[in-house]
């Protein structure tokens, strides 16, 4: 899926 | 949370440490092009800035944090503290080449077009080539000094691991992110000519210098 907020990468 | 991605973002972290400690134990930032690291400082101002949105983890909030406060602490060594040993004659790639192109690019390519999301796309697209100015510099000169070649080793391997990352992520959780994915690629393969002297040279005790 895609990757909208939140973003648990840095 | 995976092995690829904590030790990508350790090694990412060890990077930012080997930077900041060689310049304050030498009390000099020759060698090192203060304009990368005024975009990897706006890289992170403009990723982090979901603190003030959302909270993920006390790791993650951490991790932010340190790398901010890293990334605005090497710029004041550059510009201000250390200023007399930044070498700008050396350091002349023009920055506006990158970053409007990665602003345009960021408004045109994004998963959402709001302000936040479009400035993590722009931070993701920015920090793919933020690196560009110290390796021109790197060229312009020559030579490296052997800290500053592990610096970028780690800093190079980070998103060479976040990549192995992904791919756990895609087959164990279904998890992409096309952006991402292919910015980093982008970001890794620029160091690939860089891992191959740093493998061929630096690892065998020489100083990495390139052919006049």
């Amino acid at each position: 899926g895609l990757n909208i907020n939140p973003k648990d990468e840095l | 949370m995976n092995i690829f991605r904590l030790t990508g973002d350790l090694s990412h972290l060890a990077a930012i440490i080997i930077l900041l400690l060689k310049i304050w134990k030498s009390r000099s930032c020759a060698g090192i092009s203060g304009k990368s690291q005024i975009l990897f400082a706006l890289v992170f101002t403009t990723r982090y800035l979901d603190l003030f949105t959302s909270f993920i983890s006390l790791y993650n909030t951490c991790m932010k944090l340190i790398y901010i406060g890293c990334a605005y602490a090497t710029v004041y060594l550059i510009y201000a503290k250390f200023r007399a040993t930044y070498d700008g004659n050396h350091d002349s790639f023009r920055v506006e080449f990158l970053v409007v192109p990665v602003g345009g690019l960021s408004v045109l390519i994004n998963h959402d077009f709001s302000p936040l999301e479009i400035l993590w796309t722009f931070s993701i697209y920015l920090e793919s080539v933020a690196i560009l100015p110290q390796l021109f510099m790197i060229s312009k000169t020559g030579e490296a000094e052997t800290i500053t070649t592990h610096y970028l080793f780690c800093l190079g391997l980070y998103r060479a691991l976040y990549l192995f990352n992904w791919i756990w992520r895609f087959y164990f959780e279904g998890f992409f992110d096309m952006i991402a994915i292919v910015a980093g690629v982008v970001q890794t393969v620029l160091y690939c000519d860089f891992f191959y002297l740093y493998v061929t040279k630096v690892l065998k005790g020489k100083k990495l210098s390139l052919p006049a």
